[in-house]
C-alpha cells in the first residue's frame, strides 16, 4: 500500500458517499446517470468475487464490502425509493453499446484464460467506460449540480491517483499491470475535459455548465 | 509474470 493508492481509495469511497447523500438528503437523483450507477455495481460485482475466497487484508476486505453494499444501495435508491425523481428522459445512453464490446475484449485480451481473471479484466475494462452515460447525460442536460460535479471530480481522482500509484509501484517494486494501467489511463482520460470545467468553473463557485 | 501477482488493489 502506498499515500497515492490510499488517497486514491479515499477519494474514490468519497465519491461514493457524496452521491448517496445527495440522493438521500434531497430525495432526488435528479441529474445523476442510473445507467452509471448500475456499471458501477457490475463492475464491483464482477472485480471482488474473490472476496470470500482471497483474503488480503481487513482494509481491502472491509472496502469492498463497503464498496459493494453502498452502489447496489444507491442503483436501489434511484430505480426503486426515489424512482419518481430518476430523469429517464435524459439519461439514454445505451450502456449494450458498452457491456457487449467490453465483455468481448476481456475474452480476447487478458492475463489469464480463467473465469475469474476474465471477469476481473471485465470489471476493469467496464469501469473505464462506466462514467460516459453519466458525461453523456450532463451532455444532453447541458449541466450538472454542484454536488454531482464534485462527486465526478473525488471519482475521476481516484484512478487518476491509482496511475501515480502504478507508476510508483513500478519503480519501487517493478510491479506493473498493463491491462489495468491501460484501461485507467482511458478512464481518466475521460475525465479531462469535465476536469477542465471543474477547476475553471466550480471551484470559482459557477455553475457547471457545458458550452451549448 | 501479472497472473501469479495476488490483487491486492481494490
Amino acid at each position: 500500500m502506498n499515500v497515492f493508492r490510499l488517497v486514491g481509495d479515499l477519494s474514490h469511497l468519497l465519491a461514493i458517499i457524496i452521491l448517496l447523500l445527495k440522493i438521500w438528503k434531497t430525495r432526488s437523483c435528479a441529474g445523476v446517470s442510473g445507467k452509471s450507477q448500475i456499471l458501477f455495481s457490475l463492475v464491483f460485482i464482477t472485480r471482488y468475487l474473490d472476496l470470500f475466497t482471497n483474503f488480503i487484508s481487513v482494509y481491502n476486505s472491509v472496502m469492498k464490502i463497503i464498496y459493494l453494499v453502498t452502489s447496489l444501495g444507491t442503483v436501489y435508491l434511484m430505480y426503486f425509493k426515489f424512482k419518481a425523481t430518476y430523469d429517464s428522459n435524459h439519461d439514454t445512453f445505451r450502456i449494450e453499446f458498452l457491456v457487449v464490446p467490453v465483455g468481448g475484449l476481456s475474452f480476447l485480451v487478458n492475463h489469464d484464460f480463467t473465469p475469474l481473471e476474465i471477469l476481473w479484466t471485465f470489471s476493469i475494462y467496464l469501469e473505464s467506460v462506466a462514467i460516459l452515460p453519466q458525461l453523456f447525460m450532463i451532455s444532453k442536460t447541458g449541466e450538472a449540480e454542484t454536488i454531482t460535479s464534485h462527486y465526478l471530480f473525488a471519482l475521476g481522482s481516484y484512478r487518476a491517483l491509482y496511475i501515480v500509484n502504478w507508476v510508483y509501484r513500478y519503480y519501487t517494486e517493478g510491479f506493473f499491470d498493463l491491462i489495468a494501467i491501460v484501461a485507467g489511463c482511458v478512464q481518466t482520460i475521460l475525465y479531462c475535459d469535465f476536469f477542465y470545467l471543474y477547476i475553471t468553473k466550480v471551484l470559482k463557485g459557477k455553475q457547471l455548465k457545458l458550452p451549448a | 509474470a501479472a497472473t501469479e501477482e495476488v490483487k491486492d488493489e481494490l
